[in-house]
C-alpha cells in the first residue's frame, strides 16, 4: 500500500502535473463546473495560478501540443462560461480577474527581462523553459478586452434603471424644491421603495460592485477603469435625461444634483479612487447643475457661464437655459435675449452640435502588468475544486 | 546572467477570432 509522505513546500517546483486525457476534466471542474466566482475563501486568482502551473509542467515536458491544447481549451472554456452566465456580474468579474492574472503570469514567468524586475530569485527559476507564448498572450489580452466590455454591459444593465430615479427624481434635500410637501416624502433607506431607486441605492450598488471586484483580486488599475466607466454612465444618463425634461431644470434640481455628485465624490474618496479619472467624467453634469444655479441675467452672467461651461456643448448650454423653469418667486425665467447673447459668445467654439452624450461609449481599457509576489510552490489546491487527478510537482 | 540560456520556441497561436470560427464549426458539427 503506497504511503503518502508529506513533502516540504520547498521541495515543490510550482508545477502541476496532469494527464492529457484529463485536460477536459480540468477545464470542466475549474472553469465550467462549480461557480467559483461565488466562493469567498479562495485565494484571489487561484484558477489562473492553477492553469499557469499546468502550462508550466507541459512546458517542462517540452510538449508543445499539450501546451497549445491546454491554452485553447482554457480560452474556449472561459468564453463558454461567459456565454452561459454572462449576465452575472460576479461571474464576469471573476473571469476578467483570472484572465488578467493568467496573462500576468505568462508575462512574469516568460523569461523576458522587462517582466522579471520584481521577481524573487525563486520566481526566476520558475520561468518557462521551452516555449515563447507571446502570441497566446495577445489572444488572452484580446479575450480580456472582450470580457471587460461584457462587464461594462452587465453593470450598465444593473445601474441603468437606478440612475434617473436616484440622481434626478428622488429628493433627499428636504424642502428645497418648493413643489412637494416635504412631509409626504418617502424614506430613503430601502433599495427600491415602491420601485423608486434613491441615491442610496446607487451607492449601495457601487459598494457591491467594488466589493466583488476586490474579492476577486481584480487589478487595482483595472478596478479604477471600471469605476471610471460606471461614473461616466451615471453622468451621461443623468445629463441626457436632464436635457430632455423641463421638470428637471430648476434651481432646486441643480442643488439636488450637486449634493448627489458630492456623495459620489465622497464614495470615491472613501474607496481611495480619487485618482481614477471617475470624478472628471461627471464634469458635464456638474456644470449643468451649476448652470441651473447661477444668475442668468446680465452680460457678466453670460460671460461667467461661457467660461464655466467648457465641458458642455453650446447645444447643451442653450437647451438647459431654454428648459430652465422657475419653481418659486425668487427665481426668474431666462430671457430669450440672454440666450441669444450666450449663443453669440459661443459661436466661435466650433464644438460638436450634439445635444445628448453617448451613454454607450466605452473608454479603451488597458491591463498594466501587475506581477504577483505569491510563490507558486506554496499554492495548495483545495479538495473542494475536485482536481484530485492533478498532482503538485 | 541570463536566467534561461536556451532560446524558447515561439508557439504560433490562432487569433481569438480564428478560435471563435473554429469553435462555431465545432458546434455546428456536433449533433
Amino acid at each position: 500500500r503506497p504511503v503518502n509522505i508529506p513533502r516540504k513546500e520547498k521541495d515543490f517546483q510550482g508545477m502541476l502535473e496532469y494527464k492529457k486525457e484529463d485536460e477536459q476534466k480540468l477545464v470542466k471542474n475549474l472553469i465550467l463546473g462549480k461557480q467559483l466566482s461565488h466562493s469567498v475563501n479562495l485565494i484571489p486568482g487561484l484558477p489562473a495560478y492553477i492553469l499557469f502551473m499546468c502550462v508550466r509542467h507541459a512546458d517542462y515536458l517540452n510538449d508543445d501540443q499539450k501546451v497549445r491544447s491546454l491554452l485553447t481549451s482554457t480560452i474556449n472554456g472561459i468564453k463558454k462560461v461567459l456565454k452561459k452566465r454572462g449576465d452575472d456580474f460576479e461571474t464576469v468579474s471573476f473571469w476578467l480577474s483570472n484572465t488578467c492574472r493568467f496573462l500576468h503570469c505568462l508575462k512574469q514567468y516568460s523569461g523576458e527581462e522587462g517582466f522579471m524586475k520584481h521577481n524573487t530569485p525563486r520566481q526566476n527559476e520558475h520561468c518557462l523553459t521551452n516555449f515563447d507564448l507571446a502570441e497566446y498572450r495577445q489572444v488572452l489580452s484580446d479575450l480580456a478586452i472582450q470580457i471587460y466590455q461584457q462587464l461594462v454591459r452587465v453593470l450598465e444593465n444593473i445601474l441603468q434603471p437606478m440612475i434617473v430615479s436616484g440622481m434626478l427624481e428622488h429628493e433627499t434635500i428636504q424642502g428645497v424644491s418648493g413643489v412637494k410637501p416635504t412631509g409626504l416624502r418617502k424614506r430613503t433607506s430601502s433599495i427600491a421603495d415602491e420601485g423608486t431607486y434613491t441615491l442610496d441605492s446607487i451607492i449601495r450598488q457601487l459598494n457591491s460592485f467594488h466589493s466583488v471586484m476586490c474579492q476577486h483580486g481584480m487589478d487595482p488599475e483595472l478596478i479604477k477603469q471600471v469605476v471610471k466607466q460606471m461614473f461616466y454612465i451615471i453622468g451621461a444618463v443623468t445629463l441626457n435625461n436632464l436635457l430632455l425634461r423641463k421638470d428637471m431644470c430648476s434651481w432646486s434640481k441643480g442643488m439636488q444634483i450637486r449634493y448627489n455628485v458630492s456623495q459620489l465624490e465622497e464614495w470615491l474618496r472613501d474607496k481611495n479612487l480619487m485618482n481614477s479619472g471617475a470624478k472628471e467624467t461627471l464634469e458635464p453634469l456638474i456644470q449643468a447643475a451649476q448652470l441651473l444655479q447661477v444668475k442668468k441675467k446680465t452680460d457678466e452672467d453670460a460671460e461667467a457661464i461661457c467660461s464655466m461651461c467648457n465641458a458642455l456643448t453650446t447645444a447643451q448650454i442653450v437647451k438647459v437655459l431654454n428648459l430652465y423653469t422657475p419653481v418659486n418667486e425668487f427665481e426668474e425665467r431666462v430671457l430669450v435675449s440672454f440666450i441669444r447673447t450666450i449663443q453669440m459668445r459661443l459661436r466661435d467654439r466650433k464644438d460638436s452640435p450634439q445635444l445628448l452624450m453617448d451613454a454607450k461609449h466605452i473608454f479603451p481599457v488597458t491591463f498594466p502588468f501587475n506581477p504577483s509576489s505569491l510563490a507558486l510552490e506554496t499554492i495548495q489546491i483545495p479538495a473542494s475544486l475536485g482536481l484530485g487527478f492533478i498532482s503538485r510537482v | 546572467t541570463p536566467v534561461c540560456p536556451r532560446p524558447r520556441v515561439l508557439l504560433k497561436a490562432p487569433t481569438l477570432a480564428e478560435m471563435e470560427e473554429m469553435n462555431i464549426s465545432e458546434e455546428e458539427d456536433s449533433p
